[in-house]
């Protein structure tokens, strides 16, 4: 015998509105249950949409962020370029024997811990991309020699102070006149690391009151913490900008002076671009690149609802005054 | 609503895609750059 004919097994779930209110009086049922339901998938909506344009403005500062990074880093690179260009051109028979050495010594270091302080910055960026993730590793086998270098940066005539923006933090230890220049000395101690061995002198230059000469020993052993601060208010191109000084000081190891001022030049034997593994400068100066960085300026430029605003306002100023002047 | 959806997934995709460009190219000035100071140390 069948009983389906006879007993209804079915739950009748089907949320059929017009069923329901079929069912119901209008009154006792409200609509509200729909009205609800649509809300809830509109908010849901609205917070996806939202996660959206906050990961969107996320992912553009970072963008921007790397754009200015880059920007330093190419400025850096040519005025490291020029300089390497006039020590060829200055010393032609050195650098053959020095190229071999430091390629000999630098071979073994893996390319993670030649990327130097750049990645230190990017440490503070939250893009996950394999390679950062290795970038982020801090670098512990950098091996410390009696390495001197000297920067040239030119101050306010009105600044009379010792001190050299450079990223890193100092504590000055000590201060002397010596005879060869009226102004004082000072030495400083890389304070961020206790174990961190570097130490700088900083001095006015004799020729030329205005630049402050720093003379850096050793090399850091820590990440410049405070270096991307310095790129994104621009320090790095003060730096850049500066001017060499020609003040000699005695040093029992090998001294480079870096000229970070005038404008790069290629390199004068195209040998020498190959030899540091070069490629970059090509890059720099090729015109997809130059283009991908106008294309950057410009869509960050029109991504500024305060510059469209100030644009559409001179437009129509323009247009206002030609109005005037024609009438 | 889903055109204006579909069209900021598309410049996410975009602007992250640059992002990523932007980092290859950072990593390999770096490495251009640490050769050269290398090369002048």
């Amino acid at each position: 015998m069948e009983y389906t004919s006879l007993v209804d097994t079915s739950l009748d779930l089907n949320l059929n509105p017009s069923h329901f209110s079929s069912l119901v009086p209008k009154k006792e049922v409200p609509n509200n249950f729909i009205e609800l339901g649509l809300r809830m998938s509109s908010v849901k909506d609205e917070q996806a949409a939202s996660a959206l344009v906050e990961e969107l403005n996320r992912v553009s500062a970072e963008n921007k962020k790397l754009t200015e990074m880059l920007t330093v880093m190419c400025e850096n690179y040519n005025a490291l370029q020029n300089h390497l260009a006039d020590y060829m051109a200055k010393n032609p028979a050195a650098p053959s024997d020095s190229t071999n050495n430091s390629s000999r010594k630098r071979k073994p270091e893996s390319p993670t811990n030649q990327v130097m302080t750049i990645n230190n910055e990017r440490g503070n960026s939250e893009s996950s991309s394999s390679d950062e993730d290795s970038c982020k590793k801090p670098r512990q086998e950098q091996h410390i020699k009696a390495k001197i270098s000297r920067v040239c940066v030119r101050t306010e005539a009105s600044d009379t102070g010792l001190l050299v923006k450079d990223g890193y933090q100092w504590r000055k230890y000590g201060q002397k006149v010596t005879r060869d220049n009226p102004s004082p000395r000072a030495y400083f101690k890389c304070s961020h690391a206790p174990s961190c061995p570097v130490k700088k002198k900083v001095q006015r230059s004799v020729e030329d009151q205005s630049i402050l000469v720093a003379t850096y020993e050793g090399e850091h052993n820590h990440p410049n913490q405070s270096k991307h601060e310095q790129a994104s208010s621009g320090l790095n191109r003060t730096v850049a900008s500066t001017t060499l000084g020609s003040a000699s000081l005695s040093s029992s190891g090998p001294t480079i002076t870096l000229d970070l001022t005038t404008p790069p030049k290629p390199p004068t034997n195209p040998s020498d671009e190959a030899k540091v593994g070069g490629g970059g400068d090509r890059r720099v100066d090729t015109p997809e690149f130059q283009q991908f960085l106008v294309d950057q300026m410009a869509s960050s430029l029109t991504k500024d609802p305060s510059f469209k605003a100030a644009l559409a306002a001179a437009i129509s100023g323009r247009m206002v005054q030609q109005n005037q002047s024609q009438k | 609503d889903e055109q204006a959806a579909s069209a900021l997934v598309e410049e996410l995709n975009r602007v992250s895609a640059e992002n990523k460009k932007l980092t290859e190219m950072l990593t390999v000035m770096c490495e251009n750059y640490n050769a050269l100071q290398n090369h002048l140390a």
